[in-house]
């Protein structure tokens, strides 16, 4: 199954 | 004090459309280089990134940096009242409450003054990391909205896949599935131009949601055409050029085999 990823796991924040 | 007078008013118009469905409200931050936004719709998912440099304004200034703080619902209904050829004039104070718009008839023979309130926007902003893309897709914006529109027929994925000299969006459900295949265009220097980069010729093939890609396309009137940048388990980013002078861009986080 696919599942959604957040976009927290990729960018920091500033 | 801040102004920014903007003689293609349909620009703002435009990028609001785009705007307006992912991110509620959003710190529109002014500073003498231009106008930036950047907001995250709720669920983390998807990031919008507004950029309108000063050159795009045939007027700009902004003598102390000012944030906005825009509800984007109001921001749209009052934008609707400007016609597509309305010259916009923003203003606003130091520390602002409020914004100013004003909208100048192309003619100069209607004037319409609004003020929209501002409102405290508690927003964290993400920094987005340099990345080496595997792939650069640039297609006409139209051809990708009616492909995002038609694989959503099929199931709340679209996969996007790139190999050498061809992108190709494909979707699978009930009720069957699809694949639409786009090749890249001979020496023709146009908009209708399909163009497929790829750094080694190292295919690449990633899963998205299409209820975003689709909230994307709300952007295809500011650009004939749309760059699609990916690279394997990372955002897809979807780049449309207002001008020379400014972008809207988003950044999509894949759905990734468990």
């Amino acid at each position: 199954a696919v599942s959604q990823t957040s976009l927290k796991n990729f960018f920091k924040p500033n | 004090m801040f102004e920014a007078r903007l003689l293609q008013g349909s620009i703002l118009k435009k990028a609001l459309e785009g705007i307006r469905e992912l991110i509620t409200s959003g710190n529109w931050e002014c500073s003498s280089a231009g106008i930036s936004m950047q907001g995250m719709d709720p669920s983390h998912v998807a990031l919008t990134v507004l950029m309108l440099q000063n050159d795009l304004f045939d007027q700009f200034r902004c003598d102390r940096n000012v944030t906005l703080g825009l509800n984007h619902a109001t921001f749209s209904k009052i934008l609707k009242c400007a016609a597509n050829d309305d010259i916009i004039t923003l203003k606003a104070e130091d520390q602002p409450d409020e914004c100013n718009l004003l909208f100048q008839s192309a003619n100069d023979d209607k004037t319409s003054d609004f003020i929209i309130k501002l409102t405290d926007i508690d927003q964290e902003t993400l920094g987005i990391p340099d990345t080496e893309y595997a792939a650069t897709v640039k297609v006409p914006s139209v051809e990708f909205q009616r492909i995002c529109r038609d694989l959503s027929q099929f199931g709340d994925t679209i996969i996007i896949s790139v190999k050498k000299g061809c992108v190709e969006f494909s979707g699978t459900g009930e009720i069957g599935s699809a694949k639409i295949a786009l090749k890249e265009s001979g020496n023709v220097d146009d908009d209708e131009k399909v163009s497929v980069e790829m750094d080694k010729d190292t295919p690449c093939s990633l899963s998205f949601a299409s209820r975003y890609l689709n909230y994307f396309t709300k952007a295809t009137s500011l650009s004939d055409t749309v760059t699609l940048q990916l690279c394997p388990e990372h955002p897809l980013v979807v780049s449309y050029d207002i001008g020379d002078n400014g972008s809207l861009k988003y950044y999509l986080a894949p759905k990734i085999e468990e």
